[in-house]
């Protein structure tokens, strides 16, 4: 098992320098081990934003944790990318202009892999071809409904 | 292969029978606060075979049946079904020539959970199996719940190594 | 101490299900002991918001916990009620229903408390008089800007 | 009593001094991910006496000194000052006479932090004081960080207790 976690570790981490600068239009990271045994080792996620120094990812604001994260999860399911995939409220504490940039890496992976994702922003969701609305008329029974692109804007509460 | 449709009844705020169609690459579901939609998130996760009750953001197993509200009355039973599309064969094995795919698990307050392979009954072990070398499973990487960021980003470095050893 | 505590806990509690339905517009909420012997108990959030049954924090929707959370900062800064309240991106998680609530508390507190809010949420960023902008021209220097209303949604990032 | 201005200088990415005016009683802060909007939050946690590295987000407490961008190089020093408006004397003791007083920490990175008040040096321990009484503090209820509520809501009922010991 220490060979696979290797050969996982390895390409997870080749997976996240590629996709870490797509992802903030440029800067660098890098996964590091804490040890040089890897079955005992930790493994510390390095990210350095354009125009920054280099830090752990605790150093950095939420938003930019957040893409990080982004990064790093979607280096993990490149490794064996499923059919589809569930987002839930990926986005939240993303400014527009990254979730312009998230929205990009999502469209890419959606020639090969669907997308069902849960998001209350409008440009979110203004990239989705197929529109799910849910509502709780009745209080506390779920029900769907037929939305446009207009009316789920207004559900999802951005005005 | 891609998800066609998720059938719920009786799976937590789903208490009426709802089929969801997925008709495209891209679904956005949208709606205000507390109307709905991570559930249907745990109904897939759930009927892919998850059995922690924490990982379906309840107590104890049998909270993920409708158990109420002001207006109606908790229900005995709940079940999910996934209807997926597998012309191109992906999932192999003995399944790889139907073209369409479905599993379904219904509980009952009183009895366990029940697994059924395109409408055949099975273990639970057979729905796991099915989707191996896939990338799918109740806990991969495939579906990121509200919860799954903030616990990335919180990751201490011995954490990290488990979530890898996890994907590896 | 034993009676401090039980105060603290008593008037936190008093002030809870008082908040929890201004903020829910509707619902009961309440602290709950899970031992009778104050100093070994813990405390339970139980929280039931309109048309749905009674439960725990953790058994609501992602958007319910945070308005509830908020209920409970807020019944606790009300036992001494500070001169300036600073909250940091406290409405990511709610929709614009939930937004506009949260935002006729902060107004009603704003008679006695100054409160300094950081949010990208557009009808948040409306209800202050005034606004304070933050960039980075240069890549890793902070920066103080002044904005106007229309200036502030494109810079917080609501498009 | 209330918070007139935050002065920083080479406090995290706040390298040039930098003058926050504060003049009414609803201010929003607004800029894109990564800017600087919570490094202004941490500055007044800092200058109200937090020590603790984690509460700062940072690994030391020299990691509140600006460490440098592609274009700048790291500085020695940081120091932060809050000015408040004290018209109404709710600030009380020796200082209800004064009717404005300001709070002022500075730090180096090869040596202590040193605070003043209203320009004379004091200690640490004076700054604190102060704020007794006034439900202000650095880990008061009156400072509800980026984390803060996503710790109330995943708290288990021992640590619930804990948070109104802390207040009490
Ligand atoms: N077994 C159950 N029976 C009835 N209702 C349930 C059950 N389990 C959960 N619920 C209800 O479902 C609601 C949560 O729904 P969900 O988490 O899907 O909301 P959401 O649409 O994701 O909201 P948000 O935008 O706030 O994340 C809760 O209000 C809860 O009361
Ligand atoms: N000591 C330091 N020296 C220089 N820069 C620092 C220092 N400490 C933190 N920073 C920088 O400050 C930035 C974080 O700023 P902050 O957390 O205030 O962003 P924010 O505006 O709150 O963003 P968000 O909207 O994503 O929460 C980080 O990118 C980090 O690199
Ligand atoms: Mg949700
Ligand atoms: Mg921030």
């Amino acid at each position: 098992t220490r060979a696979r976690l290797r050969d996982t570790y390895d390409k997870v981490n080749e997976n996240f320098q590629t996709l870490f600068p797509t992802v903030f239009g440029g800067g660098k990271a890098y996964l590091e081990l804490t040890d040089d045994n890897l079955l005992e080792a930790g493994v510390s996620v390095m990210a350095c934003p354009p125009g920054k120094r280099n830090s752990t990812i605790h150093l950095l604001s939420g938003g930019e944790k957040t893409m990080t994260a982004i990064a790093l999860i979607f280096s993990i399911f490149q490794l064996n990318p499923a059919p589809f995939c569930l987002l839930d409220e990926a986005d939240a504490a993303l400014d527009d202009a990254n979730v312009l940039r998230f929205c990009k890496l999502i469209k890419t992976m959606a020639e090969k892999t669907q997308f069902i994702f849960i998001s209350h922003n409008k440009l979110a969701i203004e990239m989705a071809e197929h529109l799910l609305g849910v509502t709780m008329h009745e209080p506390g029974v779920s029900r769907l409904v037929s939305v446009d692109i207009q009316e789920a804007i207004d559900l999802a509460g951005n005005e | 292969m891609y998800l066609k449709k998720i059938k719920l009844a009786g799976f937590k705020s789903f208490v009426d029978p709802t089929t969801v169609l997925l008709p495209s690459n891209l679904i956005s579901v949208v709606g205000p606060n507390g109307c709905g939609k991570s559930n249907i998130i745990d109904a897939v996760c759930w009927v892919m075979g998850e059995n922690s009750p924490k990982y379906l953001r309840g107590e104890s197993l049998a909270d993920v049946i409708f158990n109420g509200s002001t207006t109606r009355k908790p229900v005995g039973q709940c079940s999910v079904e996934l209807i997926f599309d597998n012309q191109d064969g992906s999932i192999g094995g003995e399944y790889a020539k139907y073209g369409e795919i479905s599993i379904k698990r219904i509980l009952t307050r009183d009895s366990d959970s029940a697994y059924y392979l395109n409408g055949t009954h099975c273990r639970r072990k057979d729905i796991v199996d099915i989707f191996l070398g896939t990338g799918l499973g109740s806990r991969s990487y495939s579906i990121i719940g509200q919860n799954m960021i903030a616990r990335i980003i919180e990751a201490k470095p011995d954490e990290m190594r488990v979530y890898l050893e996890e994907a590896a």
